[in-house]
């Protein structure tokens, strides 16, 4: 594998989003890029992402690899990098170690870094397609301040998604409170919109932890994707150029 | 409360 990403700041943010969900995880590099799934240890939420190969120049691979990485680790030699710095990741075919190289745009730095890499004996889920009854997109920001908020009160949030718009609540020990998102579209930033697509309202309660942890993501994208319909896990997407950050959340069940 | 049951109910082992 030999893949050279402009902005080593991709690849930081990526793996800032998703090193507290998982710890040790396969990098599963193939002709359509480098993915990654995993859940987390309690198999209440997964982790799916994918940096495209077009995102990548040259990305270059002569067989399928899978790199078992401790995400601990990898964030350790990250730090080394600055944001701007060009990132090329290098393997051999069956690799003891991955290789990184930051070099500054000015190109008169290079800094090698070597990382251990890992059998991982990784579960992996087939994902259904599907029709979800409820898509919203709003700015990542503002969902990232809803569960905050709403974590202080409570463990979990119903979401309801109806014509009216969507409402995010819960109810503590202290209190109870919510917040509730109409559509609206602006036209000179459409980043802050919020975008209602609904084919049956949608009713669903989720753990604020887990939720809290995905926003964790919102330096990938200032917009994010809630994907819901009833009793199936909820989707949570950040989009970047040239791939995703997917979040799936099992829904509470039961009252 | 309500019962946080986990992914392998929805998602099937590939």
């Amino acid at each position: 594998l030999e893949a050279r990403l402009e902005q080593a700041g991709v690849l930081k943010k990526v793996v800032d989003a998703i090193k507290d969900l998982v710890q040790d995880c396969n990098f599963d590099c193939n002709d359509s890029g480098i993915a990654l799934q995993a859940m987390d240890n309690s198999h209440v939420a997964l982790v799916s992402m994918l940096l495209k190969s077009e995102g990548f120049s040259p990305y270059r691979l002569d067989r399928n690899v899978a790199l078992g990485v401790n995400l601990t680790s990898l964030t350790k030699v990250l730090r080394c990098a600055q944001n701007e710095d060009i990132l090329t990741l290098k393997a051999e075919d069956a690799p003891d170690t991955l290789s990184l190289v930051f070099e500054n745009a000015e190109n008169d730095r290079i800094s090698e870094y070597e990382i251990k890499l890992m059998d991982i004996d990784q579960e992996h889920l087939g994902i259904p397609e599907t029709e979800y009854a409820a898509a919203i997109s709003m700015p990542s920001a503002e969902f990232q301040r809803i569960c905050r908020d709403l974590n202080q009160l409570s463990e979990s949030v119903a979401i309801e998604a109806s014509k009216e718009g969507v409402k995010f609540s819960c109810s503590g020990d202290i209190g109870s409170g919510s917040v509730t998102l109409r559509q609206h579209n602006n036209v000179d930033r459409p980043e802050l919109s919020t975008k209602i697509e609904l084919t049956e309202p949608v009713a669903l309660t989720f753990s604020l932890k887990y939720l809290v942890n995905f926003c964790k993501a919102s330096a990938l994208s200032s917009v994010v994707t809630l994907s819901l319909s009833n009793e199936v896990p909820l989707l949570v997407e950040y989009a970047m150029g040239s791939g995703f950050v997917r979040f799936y959340l099992a829904p509470k069940i039961g009252e | 409360p309500a019962d946080q049951g986990s992914l392998h109910r929805y998602f099937g082992q590939r």
